[in-house]
């Protein structure tokens, strides 16, 4: 474990607490898409499948479990929650899952490492990952009046996204650990898609503005 | 390469 991979992780479980915090203190989920969540639901889902199987550390099967819970109970509690769920806004949440699920399906079944069930469920999992968060970004586009929570979560999930990269490069000359490509391209993409927002969030930042997305 | 198998990253 290395400083930017534990960075990496500790961002991302910061962006879900920050996310879980909002919704269950001020018991509102405006501005957050059920879309994105219940694609990470999916995501872990599919890639965690491995702790039925395969034992690695301990903080890796307590992080998993985590991953698994929080994302299932933030879709849980948009879709249930009978004061959360009033927040939501269904009519912005447009994005549709096939859109993001086929592509990625076919992709795995075409591109993979091994063609077994649990390596293309792996595979599947990482291209899903890579752009589970459009549907966030296109809602955050739309409503513009982005609350700072949900500002800090889809920043620190930016940020979970460039640590793992570092990560990578790390293991690579310090381990001689070889990610693979469908891993390394995947990640390349995700990181990618946050420049945008990366770009407005510091810039509000710098000039200590609220943040607004461009229509 | 079995540093690859073992899929150790989250």
């Amino acid at each position: 474990m290395n400083i930017f991979r534990l960075a990496g992780d500790m961002t991302h479980l910061a962006s879900v607490l920050v996310l879980l915090l909002k919704i269950h203190t001020i018991k509102s989920c405006a501005g957050v898409s059920l879309k994105t969540q219940e694609l990470y639901a999916l995501v872990f889902a599919t890639r965690y499948l491995d702790i039925f199987t395969d034992f690695i550390s301990v903080y890796n099967t307590v992080m998993k479990l985590i991953f698994l819970g929080s994302s299932f109970s933030i879709v849980w509690y948009i879709r249930r929650h009978k004061i959360v769920r009033r927040s939501y806004d269904k009519e912005q949440d447009t994005f549709r899952h096939y859109f993001l699920v086929l592509p990625c399906l076919l992709l795995a079944l075409l591109i993979h490492e091994k063609f077994t069930v649990k390596e293309l469920l792996w595979t599947f999992s990482i291209y899903l990952e890579a752009v589970a968060i459009l549907p966030q970004l296109v809602l955050l586009q739309r409503t513009r009046n982005i609350d700072n929570l949900t500002g800090q979560y889809v920043f620190l999930l930016g940020a979970y996204r460039s640590l793992y990269i570092l990560n990578w490069i790390y293991r690579y000359f310090t381990e001689r650990h070889f990610v693979h490509w469908i891993t390394w391209i995947a990640g390349l993409v995700q990181t990618l898609l946050y420049a945008d927002f990366f770009y407005y969030y510091f810039e509000s930042w710098k000039n200590n503005v609220k943040l607004q997305l461009p229509a | 390469n079995s540093n690859q198998d073992l899929k150790d990253e989250l």
